[in-house]
């Protein structure tokens, strides 16, 4: 894994004598390459190792007895930093009702961590209301309806007849009427380059100016995940990010090109298929997996 | 660059980027830039031009060697469709269906994820939209006492084909694995070299994880054809280039949208094109 091979080259580079910034270069690279294995977007991988040489030719590497060590701990420290940071509690401000928006690619996991999401917010005392607002994908309504069953969450009783602005402005209207005070909107997939899907959704945005939009992405994604998250927030300016499937063996390097372009928190990871599968996002962990 | 230090380093840098940025991987991309760092070397090449020209000669081949198995003479042809979660396999299996249709042929469909919230619902109105016939029992059935019933049905049916969904699942999990294993083998009981073929989706926004994906999964239930979807977004596609090199898998689908006519064979030209587009 990387430290063992930043331990080894450093190792045989201090073997020889003082270390230099030349030398560092080969460490350098085996970094490189981790991130890359990993996923990490290439645009942000060159940054990414800029910011560490900086700190690697420092006296905190070059002067060490341990130089291999310090450089690990460099790495983890840059991953860590840059993936975690504050603001990683939902918007509850203002008054109800609360809107939480989901959006994101086709198949990334949206309908699942609503459902993740409504058991979530009722084990903290909330009260939820699923809204289906997908009325494209076969089947999709009756998919939500049958996790908010499987939660004992109530769904906003959407049909295909119905346009998404439509179902959202009514769910909000309705939602004392459920006895609910906060609104869990699934929305229908789609490409960040069909104008007419995102401005569907900057229209529901207008709307109901929701509480939060986040946009829910693939653990797996490779280096598209820079593109698909510049835009989605070009266009809505989203509060956050959940990333599912991070229960597989993708490296993840997605979380740390996603943080990098958004500036915006990963609030929470699906770590399955099943209701409870949601946690909290930890950076540090992330950090350790994309460093392999 | 990946290691190698040679005479146009930049222009290989440039290389390099347009690899790893399509998802083509660090492996596969370290194996391409070696090429023609050597050819670089043994002076066989000399112009930037010309380096681009031979990259695309080399993957050209490298997609072009798996070769599909000619299509099996048999009735029901059965297929077996299979992949992680969400990558578009049901969706795909719709398309397959339709085209298959609208070819004359007597397609059934097999509702075997029995897990998932609406799956069976999905797949039901799919079928409605293309025409094709459904076997499918309530959620939380035994997917294989499922596809048992349905090949014992198809072949009293007179059907052409029959395509087999199942439910996503990470390649990791080894209890999901085994239920897929166990799918194959009921198939097989049922009706002697069912499933004919396996179809494993794979989703082309996904990154190096489609090789651990592909590679797992042929373990498991042994591929037969690859099926990539949603190239009508931005992502390239490029992880086919690592598992067509590493598994010799041949692609056979490419999936273009959501609709039922979204679907056409996989090119190795006009995706090597898109690819450096
Ligand atoms: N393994 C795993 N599977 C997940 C996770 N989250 C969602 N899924 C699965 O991913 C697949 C797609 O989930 P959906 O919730 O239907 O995705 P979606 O974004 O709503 O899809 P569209 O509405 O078609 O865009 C389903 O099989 C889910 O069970 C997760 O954290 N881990
Ligand atoms: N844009 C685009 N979307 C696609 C394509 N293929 C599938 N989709 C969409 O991807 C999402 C997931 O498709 P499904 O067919 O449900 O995927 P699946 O693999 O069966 O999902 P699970 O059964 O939950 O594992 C749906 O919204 C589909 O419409 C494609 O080629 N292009
Ligand atoms: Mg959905
Ligand atoms: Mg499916």
């Amino acid at each position: 894994n990387l430290s063992e091979k930043l331990n080894d080259i450093f190792r045989k580079l201090k073997a020889h004598g003082k270390l230099t910034e030349e030398n560092v270069k080969g460490g350098l690279r085996e970094i490189r390459l981790a991130l890359l294995e990993a996923d990490v977007n290439y645009k942000v991988v060159k940054n990414l190792i800029e910011n560490i040489r900086v700190r690697a030719v420092g006296q905190e590497v070059m002067g060490s007895l341990t130089p291999g060590q310090q450089v690990v701990k460099i790495v983890y420290e840059e991953l860590t930093s840059l993936m975690g940071g504050t603001g990683q509690e939902l918007d509850f401000s203002g008054r109800p009702p609360w809107i939480l928006l989901l959006v994101g690619l086709q198949g990334s996991g949206k309908t699942t961590s609503a459902g993740k999401l409504a058991q979530h917010l009722k084990t903290k005392g909330r009260r939820p209301l699923l809204v289906p607002a997908d009325v494209q994908r076969p089947a999709a309504i009756e998919q939500l309806i049958k996790l908010g069953d499987q939660v004992s969450v109530p769904v906003f009783p959407s049909t295909t007849d119905m346009n998404p602005v439509e179902i959202a402005s009514k769910a909000r209207a309705n939602a004392g009427e459920y006895g609910c005070d906060t609104l869990i909107l699934d929305t229908a997939g789609r490409l960040q380059i069909d104008e007419d899907l995102m401005e569907e959704l900057k229209a529901i945005k207008s709307k109901l100016d929701p509480n939060e939009i986040l946009l829910v992405a693939d653990a797996m994604t490779g280096q598209e995940a820079v593109n698909v998250a510049k835009t989605f927030n070009k266009w809505l300016d989203l509060t956050g990010v959940i990333l599912t499937k991070m229960e597989g063996d993708a490296r993840g390097g997605a979380a740390l090109s996603i943080k990098a372009v958004l500036d915006r928190p990963i609030k929470f990871v699906g770590v399955g298929e099943k209701l409870n599968a949601l946690e909290p996002f930890h950076p540090d962990r992330v950090a350790s997996r994309i460093m392999g | 660059v990946m290691g190698v230090k040679e005479i146009g380093d930049d222009v290989l840098e440039d290389l390099e980027e347009i690899l790893i940025t399509s998802d083509l991987g660090v492996q596969t991309t370290k194996t391409l830039i070696k090429i023609i760092s050597d050819k670089v070397a043994r002076r066989e090449l000399n112009s930037p031009d010309r380096l681009k020209e031979v990259l695309r000669e080399e993957i050209l081949k490298i997609l072009s060697s798996p070769q599909q198995a000619p299509q099996k003479q048999v009735r029901p042809l059965v297929i077996l469709v299979v992949g992680v979660n969400g990558v578009g396999k049901t969706t795909t299996i719709a398309k397959l269906a339709r085209r298959f249709i609208s070819q004359g042929q007597k397609v059934m469909l097999v509702a075997a994820d029995t897990f998932r919230a609406a799956a069976v619902e999905q797949l039901q109105i799919w079928s409605e939209r293309v025409g094709a016939d459904i076997v499918k029992q309530q959620t939380g059935a035994d997917p294989s006492a499922v596809v048992f019933d349905a090949l014992h049905a198809a072949q009293a049916r007179n059907t052409d084909i029959v395509i087999i969904d199942t439910a996503g699942r990470l390649h990791t999990k080894v209890n999901l694995m085994e239920e897929l294993k166990k799918i194959k083998r009921i198939s097989g009981r049922e009706m002697t070299g069912a499933p004919h073929e396996v179809l494993l989706v794979l989703d082309s926004t996904t990154g190096q994880n489609a090789v651990s994906q592909a590679k797992l999964f042929n373990e498991a239930v042994g591929v037969t054809q690859l099926a990539m979807t949603k190239l009508d977004g931005t992502a390239k596609g490029g992880i086919l280039v690592a598992i067509a090199h590493d598994l010799n898998l041949p692609i056979r689908y490419i999936g273009l949208g959501e609709q039922m006519d979204d679907l056409t064979d996989f090119e190795v030209e006009p995706f090597v094109e898109a690819l450096f587009g």
